[in-house]
């Protein structure tokens, strides 16, 4: 295993969503969710959020590992 | 690793022993909590370099599949798992994918995703991706930034707000955003077994030349001596493109696979290898 940690070669999870009212909250969706709820979902990953950017669409993470 | 969070759509992509299936869970339980109910799955990787490293439910294919389809609401029930070969038994691409029956066309059909999967990197140019001085207090950010420069990596799409980070005492993140388009790279450099990727997003209304321009300056970056890459698409030839891109730049395509999913579309898979090999 490397020394930083890496193992080279990703795994890769897209997931899709659909609701009965989706453009309620201002069309945002998951872009909702705090990131006190979305570091618990990292927790179970084991990484944590160490960068952030986001733009009128969506929002990117860079994380840890 | 990264992760994009759309308004309906969440990417996560993790490397080293993280357990990444084990987000399905609670990402459906706060989904549910907003309303929004899951339709459709995508799970995609390589040939891990260190399988014996990997937890459960990493551990094999196998259980990947099980713990997944294991997590999964009964809605989703067009489901299928492929380990697509390549001549190299070291990089095969491993593909399950899972929809319902009511959002046949959940991605638009004029999008494809592009994942590209790089080893043996150019010694001299992954050196690049190591932290000048190590423990120097520096951000990582800052620091990410700066081999963001160095590489001349953000040119691969200068239209893109950058974010990256680069890690002590090596390897290196960075997210793009472009409109409601994404593209991520993730570098190991470690000599032995370093390890490159780029992903994005496309069109298959653009230039023709942009998949171009991107593969060259990626190739450019990172020499690798082999590159897996896997276009997810529902209606188009644009993967023809790539071996077109990337035969002049060195680099023989040695075998090519395709394979259809169910709403994902086909996934074509192609290896390339350095011509000095």
């Amino acid at each position: 295993m490397a020394a930083s940690g890496f193992e080279g070669f990703e795994k890769r999870l897209e997931l899709h969503f659909f609701g009965d009212d989706p453009v309620s909250h201002d069309n945002m969706g998951l872009r909702l969710l705090d990131l006190e709820s979305l570091q618990e979902v990292l927790n179970a990953v084991q990484c944590t959020i160490v960068s952030a950017v986001g733009n009128h669409y969506f929002d990117a993470y860079v994380l840890s590992e | 690793s990264s992760l994009f969070v759309y308004p309906t759509k969440v990417i996560i992509k993790t490397c080293g022993t993280t357990q990444l299936l084990k987000s399905i869970r609670p990402l459906l339980q706060y989904a549910h909590d907003l309303g929004l109910t899951l339709c459709e799955c995508r799970y995609t990787r390589g040939s891990f370099i260190f399988p014996k490293s990997q937890p459960f439910p990493h551990t094999s294919f196998k259980d990947e599949v099980i713990y997944i389809e294991e997590n999964l609401p009964t809605n989703l029930c067009y489901r299928k798992a492929t380990v697509m070969p390549s001549k190299l038994p070291t990089h095969s691409w491993h593909v399950f994918t899972a929809s319902d029956q009511t959002h046949p066309q959940n991605m638009p059909d004029v999008l494809y995703t592009m994942e590209i999967c790089m080893t043996e990197l150019d010694r001299v140019l992954a050196r690049k991706f190591y932290l000048r001085d190590p423990g120097d207090g520096k951000s990582g950010d800052i620091a990410g930034k700066e081999m963001t420069e160095l590489t001349g990596i953000g040119d691969t799409n200068p239209g893109a707000i950058l974010c990256e980070f680069a890690f002590d005492p090596c390897g290196y993140s960075m997210n793009g955003i472009d409109g409601d388009r994404y593209s991520t790279i993730h570098v190991t450099p470690e000599d032995g077994y370093s390890y490159a990727s780029y992903e994005c997003v496309g069109s298959i209304y653009d230039d023709k030349d942009d998949v171009v321009k991107v593969l060259k300056k990626v190739v450019q970056v990172f020499r690798p001596g082999t590159m897996t890459v896997s276009i997810t698409c529902t209606s188009h030839d644009i993967w023809t493109r790539i071996a077109l891109a990337l035969e002049p730049l060195g680099l023989k395509c040695r075998s090519c696979v395709m394979d259809e999913f169910p709403t994902a579309g086909s996934i074509v898979f192609q290896l390339f290898t350095a011509r000095r090999k």
